[in-house]
């Protein structure tokens, strides 16, 4: 464990307690995409499978736990919820979601470490995080106007890859043979994806102005 | 081994 993947892991985790605030305080989740959310569940259910056979801290068990039980109960509240269910914006939030995971899987199919169920589901789920913001920036550059706290959802849920780049770097360079290209490839190429929302982000913060992506 | 450092991250 190092200092840049420790940040990494507590943005990540500080992303989905600022959804989950949200989602559980003002019972809204207006501006929020249930398909980024759905495709979340299904990127821990992939990466995390072996959460019962292979045991590395007490620290990784827990913080799958959490990421798993986060992404469902989100996944629950957006669905199923009544009174949350109903500020979801059904219309807008359209991305044809499970389109993206097609070619994850066939990417998954041909470019692994490992052909083994576990290591292709595991690289499945490093290419569906990719690009599982998709539907959310969209969903953003529709709905326009960005409540504070979804705003601060998604720049954390960028900042969390952005700091994993910074530990790949560290462990490259720390550790003998530890070259990982597919996951850093596809954790580079997320956090591109975030890379205008950054810009936006910066301005609005700059100008102390409502953050607005331009249509 | 390789196996288990790619594996210890989130």
């Amino acid at each position: 464990m190092n200092i840049f993947r420790l940040a990494g892991d507590m943005t990540h985790l500080a992303s989905v307690l600022v959804l989950l605030l949200k989602i559980h305080t003002i019972k809204s989740c207006a501006g929020v995409s249930l398909k980024t959310q759905e495709l979340y569940v299904i990127v821990f259910a992939t990466r995390y499978l072996d959460i019962f056979t292979s045991f590395v801290s007490i620290y990784n068990s827990l913080m799958k736990l959490i990421f798993l039980g986060s992404s469902f109960s989100i996944v629950w509240y957006m669905r199923y919820h009544k009174a949350v269910h109903r500020t979801y914006d059904r219309e807008q939030d359209t991305f044809r979601h499970w389109f993206l995971m097609l070619p994850c899987i066939l990417l998954a199919l041909l470019i692994h470490e490992k052909f083994t169920f576990f290591e292709v589901m595991w690289t499945f789920s490093l290419y569906l995080e990719a690009v599982a913001i998709l539907p959310q920036l969209v969903l953003l550059q529709r709905t326009r106007n960005i409540d504070n706290l979804t705003g601060q959802y998604i720049f954390l849920l960028g900042g969390y890859r952005g700091f994993y780049i910074l530990n790949w770097i560290y462990r490259y360079f720390t550790e003998p043979h530890y070259v990982h290209w597919i996951t850093w490839i596809s954790g580079l190429v997320q956090t591109l994806l975030y890379a205008d929302f950054f810009y936006y982000y910066f301005l609005s913060w700059k100008n102390n102005k409502k953050l607005q992506l331009p249509a | 081994s390789p196996e288990t450092d790619s594996k210890d991250e989130l």
